[in-house]
């Protein structure tokens, strides 16, 4: 289902330290 | 600006904590104004039809697509801000990053709701509302090109700031808030479901504290603001239900964070 697929974007930004 | 705490008493730190994280409201501002005029460059260069009777039609569709979708550009890159927000806040650092994104799943809405009330709560007229980008729109004229459920659920928000403006509701009791929102210990399946917890009741007995450390006279106070709470989130429900509308029925332009969101939800 297309709902089970990885909140990517999110992960992304939670993650990422240039956006700090 | 908030009141002073009364002689011999201090502020509960961890409010000073959550008034020292909030954003600058002018650099999260002129932040997306830019990203928006960019888009808007963007979206005006690329439409150019081909004859004058079809300019005429599009004309009128574009309009009402790009005020809408503009809208949703904002909602947006708010959202973006509130991640950015939710990062650099104490207590959310120590998570790992799957309950972090299982508490921005559950609220986001809201916080984008609170984001708003405050900005109104902030502006303080009546007949106008205040946009993140820092446009003032006319209450009247935004009623007017809204539908049914739009129009509810301004008037809906519109009661809400009244209500949190009799309050005189301060900023820092609105940084708390915005804790109370984030770590939901309802929330399921968290990693870390004792310690989302605790940082509840936390925040919850520093806004306590604070509403009887700086309004003594008002003992119900923190009831009072507590009480606003479920109507918030039945407001940000009921924007979640017209944005899913909105976006089943391809009307919501941009596939993006604020789309994920809603995904995220209702899976």
């Amino acid at each position: 289902k297309e709902g089970k697929k990885p909140q990517a974007l999110l992960h992304y930004l939670l993650n990422n330290d240039d956006s700090k | 600006s908030p009141p002073l705490a009364p002689p011999g008493l201090t502020l509960p730190p961890l409010v000073l904590e959550f008034v020292r994280c909030e954003q600058d409201e002018l650099q999260v501002q002129s932040k997306i104004s830019a990203h928006l005029a960019h888009l808007q460059q963007e979206q005006n260069s690329r439409s150019a039809p081909a004859n004058q009777e079809q300019n005429t039609r599009l004309a009128a569709k574009q309009e009402r697509l790009s005020t809408f979708g503009l809208m949703c550009h904002m909602a947006d890159q708010t959202l973006f801000s509130i991640v950015e927000w939710a990062r650099s806040c104490i207590f959310f650092k120590e998570l790992k990053v799957g309950d972090q994104m299982k508490l921005l799943h559950n609220c986001w809405s809201e916080l984008l709701v609170l984001d708003y009330i405050a900005r109104q709560l902030h502006h303080g007229k009546e007949d106008s509302v205040l946009l993140i980008t820092g446009q003032e729109v006319e209450l009247a004229s935004l009623l007017a090109q809204a539908g049914v459920t739009l129009s509810g659920m301004i008037q809906r928000g519109q009661e809400l700031v009244h209500r949190l403006q009799e309050l005189q509701l301060d900023r820092r009791e609105t940084a708390c808030l915005k804790y109370l929102i984030l770590f939901n210990p309802d929330v399921k399946l968290l990693e870390n479901q004792p310690y989302v917890e605790s940082v509840y009741e936390q925040v919850n007995a520093a806004l306590l504290e604070y509403t009887l450390c700086v309004y003594p006279q008002f003992p119900d106070r923190f009831s009072q603001i507590l009480l606003r709470l479920p109507e918030l989130r039945a407001l940000s429900t009921q924007a979640e239900d017209y944005l899913c509308y909105k976006h089943l029925s391809g009307e919501v332009p941009c596939n993006n964070l604020l789309i994920e969101m809603l995904h995220a939800k209702r899976t």
